[in-house]
């Protein structure tokens, strides 16, 4: 494992870190999409079904198990959690799952490198996980209050994003027959739709004001 | 390899 790799998986930890703390501890999800949660939730659940046939090493199955955790923790948190859920913005999450879900599971059935059920499922997540930030930045973008912990939780996600596009490009030069263009293009897919955020994220910190993005 | 190894990624 290089090291732009393993930025990115604790990146990617922070993150959920940072929203576990935000829900935990303030009890609070304002500003947090229930509907990016619940694509996320589904996304680890299709892609790791191979949590009890292959064994990779430690590291992978206990990442595997916290991100799985984590994901259907929060989506119960914001549906469930007798104070959480009164923050939640209702009425402004209003994305629809299966203008993303269908899309994807149909170019998963037609765009995969074997056919078969584990593989299927396996590319559907990565579909899924490239465009599954769609409702939170459409979310952010309604919210005219962005508080500081939910910035930095799509910040970190996008960061997480972009360090494994560079644990590609270096795994690319340093392992052998490393072609895996599935996995590129929807990474760079995903990573494209958090430059915008990046871009305002970025201007307010330098001017030192609150992130805001414009309608 | 057995498995692809992209698989052993997060």
């Amino acid at each position: 494992m290089n090291i732009f790799r393993f930025a990115g998986d604790m990146t990617h930890l922070a993150s959920v870190l940072v929203l576990l703390l935000k829900i935990h501890t303030i009890k609070s999800c304002a500003g947090i999409s229930l509907k990016t949660q619940e694509l996320y939730a589904l996304v680890f659940a299709t892609r790791y079904l191979d949590l009890f046939t292959d064994y990779i090493s430690l590291y992978n199955t206990l990442m595997k198990l916290i991100f799985l955790g984590s994901s259907f923790s929060i989506v119960w948190y914001i549906r469930y959690h007798k104070i959480v859920r009164r923050s939640y913005d209702k009425d402004q999450d209003t994305f629809r799952h299966y203008f993303l879900v269908l899309p994807c599971l149909l170019l998963a059935l037609l765009i995969n490198e074997k056919f078969t059920f584990r593989e299927v499922m396996w590319t559907f997540s990565l579909y899924l996980e490239a465009v599954a930030i769609l409702p939170q930045l459409v979310l952010l973008q309604r919210t005219r209050n962005i508080d500081n912990l939910t910035g930095q939780y799509v910040f970190l996600l996008g960061a997480y994003r972009a360090l494994y596009i560079l644990n590609w490009i270096y795994r690319y030069f340093t392992e052998p027959h490393y072609v895996h263009w599935i996995t590129w293009i929807s990474g760079l897919v995903q990573t494209l739709l958090y430059a915008d955020f990046f871009y305002y994220y970025f201007q307010s910190w330098k001017n030192n004001v609150k992130l805001e993005l414009p309608a | 390899y057995e498995t692809s190894p992209i698989k052993d990624e997060l």
